[in-house]
C-alpha cells in the first residue's frame, strides 16, 4: 500500500474522501489469521475516543495483553478456534498461538491493507519503498481469528461474523473461501445474508483458481466478489545468458548480488534422478550437479519460495524460476533466500532452450530495484479466479477487481517474508499476492464510502463501486488479461476496475434490500426451509400467484445465459431468443436526465439489445426509476460466449454495468 | 467411519421454539441433548444464523435433522485464505 492509493487516485481526491469524524466511526471487520498489533501501521494517534456503539472485545490470552494491544485505532481482536479445535484437535501452542495474535502475516496484511495508519519509510528489504497506509486509514479495525495452521472451518467463520455483526462493525472483509456451493450450504454467504440485512457491506476474497473458467469463490450476489490485477509497479530482475541474451523477470532478493559475468547455468530436470526434478521439489536435486550454479526451474505444485530454498539447501548459487502454459506472463515477485527471479513462460521457453544447448552454458541474474509507471496497468492476474457463476450462471461474478498483485502491508513478527521455517529475517512489511490482497483494497475503500454516504445501503455501496468502475486504459484499449494478452472479458473482471474518486459520486445505484433476495431465492426455486437456513429471521413462504425470476434481481452487473437450441438432428437452429431483465435505478446524485447506451460483441452473431425506457428523467434526488433491457440473440453452438456493456450517462456520470453473454 | 464425531452447523426455525423454553440456547441444548448425552457444543448463533453447532456423528447429525424446528444439519466445511 506505499502505491496503491496514488494508482486508485485517493491522493487527488482528497476532498471527495474527507478524513472527517464520519470516518472514524466505521469499524472494519477483518476475519483471517489475526494481527500483529504492535505493528505501526495500528498507531492510533489522532483517534478520538471508541465510538459509542462499539460492543466490541479486545480479549486477553498469554501472548496478547489488551491493554498493550489493542487501542483507538485496534478496537477489538478477538478468536474463534472451537470448529477447528473439534476437527483438529487442541491448538499446538509451540506452533501457533491460541490468541487474536497473528502467527502467519496474513492476517495482518489484510488488516492494513484495508484500514492501516499511515506509515513513512516504509519497505520491505529496500523494495517498495514510501509511506504506507490501508485504503481507509480513518477507520477503525477489529480482527476476528478463524483461519489457523489447519485451514479456516465454517462454525468458527460463522461465529465470527455473528460477533462481528454484534459488536458494530460496518463492513466485514473475507479473504478466504470454499467451493462454489448452493448458498443455503456456505456458511460465509449465510452470515453474510444476515450481516447485509443489518447494513454491514461484506467483501470477499473471489479465489485464485484462475484463469480456468468457472473457478469463483463467495458467488453470493449480496457479497462483493474481488478478483485482482497489478499495479503500476514492478521489481524487475534481469536474467543475463551467456549468449548475451537478456530477459526481464521480477525477484524481491536482497541480499548479496550474484557475480556480474555469467556462472554455469543448468536445468533442473538435468540435476535430478527424479521424474519431476524440474519443478524443484525438495529432496529432488543432485548437489553435485548444482553446487554453485544458477539452476533453471518450472512453476508448479509447490511453493515458488520453496524451490528457492531446495535450490539453495543443494548449494545452488540462484535460481530461475520459469512459468508454465498455466501461468503464462504473470510474474509475482518473491523475497527469495537466494538470488533468483520469476520469469514468464515465453521468457522461460527461450532460456529453457538456451540452458539445454550444451553442457557449458552460464548465466546471471542482475536485480533491478523497484520500477514505478509500468504500463499497461492494471492487467488481470492469471490467478485471480473467473466466471461464469457456477452456482447462479445469471449473476455475474466477479463484482470487480482491484489491486491483488505485489501488495505491500505489514507482517508477523514471527515469520519471515517468505514464510518458510528456515527465513529468519523479520520485517514490519511484505510483499504478496492474491485476491486476499484485493479483497481488503476493495473493503477499505466500502469504508470510505460509508463515511461519506452513512444512509447508502450495503448494496447502494456495491453498485457506486461496480458502476464506476473502468474497463478501458486511458488510451481507450480495454484491460488486458495476463493469462491470455488479450482484452479482458466481464467473467475476468466483472464491472472492471475499482475507481473510487468516481464511485463516491455515481450518479444512480442499483439499490437491493433484504426483501429481494427473499424474491430472488423464490426465482431459484429454493424450499421454504432453504430460504429458513439463510433468513432465520424472516417467517417467508414464495406466493405461488407471483412471477419471480432472477433475471429482475436489481443486480448492477448482467449475465445473460441462452440455451442453445437443437433441432431434431442435434444440430444448432437459426431460431432467436430474447430474454428481458428488469432494473431500477436511484438517483443518489442531482436531479438530471439519463440516456442509455449499448454495446455488443459476440463472435459468430449478432445480438439485439433494447433498453425501454432508453431514457431517464430524475427531478429529485432519491428518486427511482424502473427499466427493461431485452436481449436477442440467435441460437450459437454451446460454449460460446461474448460481452457488451449497458451506459447510462447524464454526460457528467458514467453508470456502467457490463453484460456477459454464455450459451449453454 | 458412522462412528466417528465431525463437527456440524445445525440451523434451527427459532419461531417453532416449544413454549415451554424460555430460552433458545436452552431450547438448542436440549435438542443436542435428544440425541447425544455427551456431544460438545461449539458454539450458539443468534444474530447471522439462528442455530448452533455441535460435534456429532453422523447417526446423531441425522437424528438431529429430523428433530422439531430443525431446518438444516451442515458439515462444517474447512475454507482456505486467499
Amino acid at each position: 500500500t506505499t502505491r496503491t492509493p496514488e494508482f486508485l487516485g485517493l491522493d487527488r481526491s482528497a476532498a471527495l474522501f474527507p478524513q472527517s469524524d464520519n470516518a472514524a466511526d466505521i469499524v472494519v471487520g477483518v476475519l483471517d489469521t489475526g494481527v500483529w498489533p504492535e505493528r505501526k501501521s495500528f498507531d492510533d494517534t489522532g483517534f478520538g475516543a471508541i465510538p459509542a456503539g462499539w460492543n466490541g472485545q479486545c480479549v486477553a490470552a498469554k501472548d496478547f495483553d489488551p491493554a498493550k494491544a489493542c487501542n483507538r485505532k485496534l478496537i477489538g481482536a478477538r478468536f474463534f478456534s472451537k470448529g477447528y479445535e473439534s476437527r483438529l484437535g487442541p491448538i499446538d501452542e509451540n506452533r501457533e498461538s491460541r490468541s487474536p495474535r497473528d502467527g502467519d502475516g496474513h492476517g495482518t496484511h489484510t488488516s492494513t491493507t484495508a484500514t492501516g495508519s499511515a506509515v513513512p519509510d516504509a519497505s520491505l528489504l529496500g523494495y517498495a519503498s514510501g509511506t504506507a497506509r490501508g485504503m481507509s486509514p480513518r477507520a477503525r479495525v477489529a480482527v476476528y481469528k478463524v483461519c489457523w495452521m489447519g485451514g479456516c472451518f465454517s462454525s468458527d467463520i460463522l461465529a465470527a461474523i455473528n460477533a462481528a455483526v454484534d459488536d458494530g462493525c460496518h463492513i466485514l472483509s473475507l479473504s478466504l473461501g470454499g467451493g462454489a456451493t448452493e448458498y443455503f450450504r456456505d456458511s460465509v454467504a449465510i452470515g453474510a445474508f444476515n450481516a447485509m440485512e443489518r447494513g454491514v457491506v461484506v467483501s470477499c476474497s473471489a479465489g485464485n483458481a484462475g484463469p480456468g473458467v468457472a473457478t469463483l469463490s463467495n458467488l453470493a450476489p449480496w457479497i462483493t466478489t474481488v478478483g485482482a490485477g497489478t499495479l503500476d509497479r514492478d521489481f524487475p530482475a534481469y536474467v543475463v545468458l551467456g549468449n548475451g541474451k537478456n530477459y526481464t523477470g521480477v525477484s524481491l532478493y536482497s541480499g548479496k548480488p550474484l557475480p556480474s559475468t555469467p556462472i554455469p547455468f543448468v536445468f533442473a530436470g538435468n540435476a535430478t534422478n527424479s521424474t519431476i526434478g524440474n519443478l524443484c521439489m525438495p529432496g529432488t536435486l543432485l548437489p553435485e550437479k548444482v553446487a554453485g550454479k544458477i539452476v533453471l526451474c518450472e512453476r508448479g505444485i509447490n511453493p515458488r519460495v520453496q524451490k528457492g530454498m531446495v535450490v539453495k539447501d543443494a548449494g545452488g548459487a540462484g535460481m530461475v524460476l520459469a512459468n508454465t502454459a498455466a501461468n503464462g506472463e504473470e510474474l509475482v515477485a518473491d523475497s527469495h533466500l537466494l538470488p533468483a527471479t520469476l520469469v514468464g513462460e515465453k521468457a522461460g521457453n527461450e532460456i529453457k532452450t538456451y540452458v539445454l544447448s550444451g553442457p557449458d552454458t552460464t548465466a546471471t541474474i542482475v536485480f533491478g530495484g523497484t520500477k514505478i509507471g509500468v504500463q499497461p496497468s492494471p492487467v488481470v492476474a492469471a490467478f485471480s479466479s473467473r466466471g461464469p457463476n457456477a452456482v447462479t450462471p445469471e449473476i455475474l461474478k466477479p463484482d470487480l477487481i482491484a489491486p491483488g498483485v505485489n501488495i505491500l502491508a505489514g507482517w508477523t513478527g514471527t515469520a519471515g517474508p517468505t514464510g518458510l521455517p528456515a527465513d529468519t529475517r523479520r520485517v514490519e512489511f511484505n510483499i504478496i499476492s492474491g485476491t486476499s490482497m484485493s479483497c481488503p483494497h476493495v473493503s477499505g475503500l466500502a469504508a470510505l464510502l460509508k463515511g461519506v454516504h452513512p444512509d447508502w445501503s450495503p448494496a447502494a455501496i456495491k453498485s457506486a463501486l461496480m458502476t464506476s468502475a473502468y474497463i478501458d486504459y486511458p488510451n481507450g484499449n480495454s484491460i488486458l488479461d495476463v493469462a491470455t494478452g488479450l482484452a479482458a472479458t466481464p467473467f475476468d473482471i466483472g464491472a472492471g476496475h475499482v475507481d473510487p474518486p468516481k464511485a463516491v459520486d455515481p450518479g444512480l445505484v442499483y439499490d437491493l434490500t433484504a426483501d429481494d433476495y427473499l424474491d430472488f431465492f423464490c426465482a431459484l426455486n429454493y424450499t421454504p426451509p432453504q430460504i429458513a437456513t439463510i433468513a432465520p429471521g424472516r417467517n417467508f413462504t414464495c406466493d405461488s400467484k407471483k412471477s419471480y425470476a432472477v433475471s429482475k434481481l436489481n443486480y448492477p452487473s448482467f449475465s445473460v445465459p441462452f440455451a442453445t437450441a437443437t433441432g431434431s438432428a442435434g444440430d444448432s437452429t437459426a431460431t432467436t431468443t430474447t430474454l428481458t431483465y428488469e432494473r431500477t435505478v436511484t438517483n443518489v446524485g442531482s436531479p438530471a436526465t439519463y440516456k442509455a447506451t449499448t454495446t455488443a460483441k459476440v463472435d459468430g452473431g449478432e445480438i439485439k439489445i433494447t433498453v425501454d425506457p432508453a431514457v431517464l428523467e430524475f427531478t429529485e434526488t432519491g428518486a427511482k426509476k424502473s427499466y427493461t433491457v431485452k436481449f436477442t440473440a440467435p441460437s450459437l453452438p454451446s460454449g460460446s460466449s461474448g460481452s457488451g456493456r449497458l451506459v447510462w450517462s447524464d454526460g457528467k456520470h458514467i453508470v456502467g454495468s457490463p453484460i456477459a453473454f454464455t450459451w449453454t | 467411519a458412522a462412528a466417528v464425531p465431525t463437527s456440524y452447523i445445525i440451523h434451527m426455525a427459532k419461531s417453532q421454539m416449544p413454549a415451554r423454553f424460555a430460552e433458545h440456547s436452552h431450547w438448542y441444548d436440549a435438542s443436542l441433548r435428544s440425541v447425544s448425552d455427551s456431544a460438545e457444543l461449539l458454539y450458539t448463533y443468534d444474530t447471522v444464523a439462528h442455530g448452533f453447532s455441535a460435534k456429532l456423528t453422523p447417526a446423531e447429525a441425522r437424528a438431529l435433522s429430523r428433530q422439531h424446528g430443525v431446518v438444516a444439519v451442515l458439515p462444517d466445511i474447512r475454507y482456505e485464505l486467499h
